[in-house]
């Protein structure tokens, strides 16, 4: 989908965010690899709920992407509360 | 290094709209 130039912040920070997992994880690509999938994951499920229109429950709410990040990151305390700044309601 | 992959990029897409729903919820 094409990126919206009023919104650089949030696209600014999504990007440093995304080199720093990357940096992070250079060695151990899997788990660079698991976060991608989570956040695949994430937003299959709000695009299926938005597209029935209030009529079905994102099986993964925001909490469960949450701890499945958490357990990913679990060294790396910085980096998952910089993720915490992304979900909402977390 | 920005030498993203087109993985790369849809994860900084979801980061992104994510991060605007926060926002959105917030204001």
């Amino acid at each position: 989908p094409p990126l919206q130039n009023n919104q650089p912040v949030e696209f600014n920070h999504a990007i440093s965010y995304v080199n720093k997992i990357k940096n992070r994880f250079q060695g151990q690509p899997n788990i660079y690899k698991s976060f991608l999938e989570i956040l695949h994951k994430y937003q299959k499920e709000q695009r299926n709920a938005k597209e029935a229109g209030g009529s079905y429950t994102p099986a993964l709410t925001e909490q469960e992407v949450y701890a499945e990040v958490a357990q990913l990151f679990k060294n790396q305390e910085d980096l998952l509360s910089e993720f915490g700044q992304f979900l909402p309601d977390a | 290094s920005y030498d993203f992959t087109p993985l790369d990029s849809s994860a900084v897409y979801v980061l992104s709209s994510m991060a605007r729903q926060r926002r959105a919820s917030q204001s």
